[in-house]
């Protein structure tokens, strides 16, 4: 049995997964098989479901600025689409004789072609989704990456309208990403980086207030306020690399798991 | 999303011919 990374996947695809593989073994044990009633409804229904999918796909494709998923849906449209011809080779052909081995055949190879390719499709298109909360949480790192030249009150002003927007989209995306993950070891490490992120955000502000404080009076302890200030945007910047890890992980494996 | 509408659709057709075809399997069995 597959196991779905995200929760919408799963509620998609488990209970079709568990239906082919009932079909699979019914099929096994009735050997040479009853009389197939004839599909041609159910199959037709397949086959203006498919033609939408297709349709909606191509006009994701066309509207989508991700190259990958410009490259990577077409073939799980591809997969779909002969899966739906199989069915409806299927279907032709247990008409003209219900007891068809090789007619069964082709229905559970389309069935499952439906399945994996529908599963390709989601895959790709959640995999799409993970590189937009990717890009948000790398503008967020871009940011960090220049607290290290904020010397003013003005500058660290603008710093704050920057990247403020910046992390609470990152944030809400990465929170309800989590929310999405079943395998939750996975969840659990975007909640608890995200958390840390939170936590040291402010702190950083403040420690870069307290360097600039420190450079405008000419006062003691600049370098260490300076390192304080690195420690911490550091700090984020790997809590925010973890994130960005978990987020592409699709398997279980991956990780190293089950 | 669009998309996810469209395979939830695929899907539930699928599941409906799958049904079918096991229906008359396990009347033998």
């Amino acid at each position: 049995m597959p196991v779905f990374h995200t929760k919408i996947i799963e509620s998609i695809l488990e209970p079709v997964a568990q239906q082919v593989s009932r079909l699979v073994i019914l099929h096994e044990e009735a050997e040479d098989g009853n009389a197939m009633p004839d599909l041609a409804r159910p199959v037709q229904a397949v086959s203006l479901a498919v033609n939408n999918l297709v349709k909606v796909g191509h006009e994701t494709i066309e509207s989508s600025e991700d190259s990958v998923l410009r490259h990577d849906m077409p073939s799980a449209l591809h997969r779909v689409e002969t899966a739906a011809t199989l069915l409806q080779q299927a279907s032709d052909m247990l008409r003209a004789d219900p007891f068809s081995g090789p007619a069964r055949k082709k229905l559970i190879e389309g069935s499952r072609g439906i399945l994996q390719g529908t599963s390709a499709l989601l895959l790709c298109f959640d995999e799409s989704e993970v590189r937009k909360i990717v890009k948000e949480c790398k503008k967020v790192l871009d940011y960090l990456g220049v607290a290290e030249v904020i010397d003013t009150m003005e500058d660290l002003v603008q710093f704050l309208r920057d990247i403020s927007p910046a992390l609470s989209r990152a944030a809400r995306e990465v929170a309800a990403r989590a929310a999405e993950l079943t395998h939750p070891p996975h969840a659990d490490t975007l909640t608890r980086c995200l958390d840390s992120v939170k936590q040291l955000a402010p702190v950083l502000i403040c420690s870069m207030k307290m360097y600039i404080h420190i450079l405008t009076e000419g006062g003691k302890g600049m370098e260490e306020a300076a390192e304080n200030r690195n420690y911490l945007a550091q700090r984020m910047a790997d809590e925010i690399h973890e994130i960005i890890r978990v987020l592409q992980l699709t398997s279980y494996v991956e990780d190293g798991g089950e | 999303e669009m998309i996810l509408e469209a395979a939830k659709s695929i899907i539930a057709a699928t599941s409906a011919l799958v049904r079918a075809a096991s229906a008359a399997q396990r009347e033998l069995i």
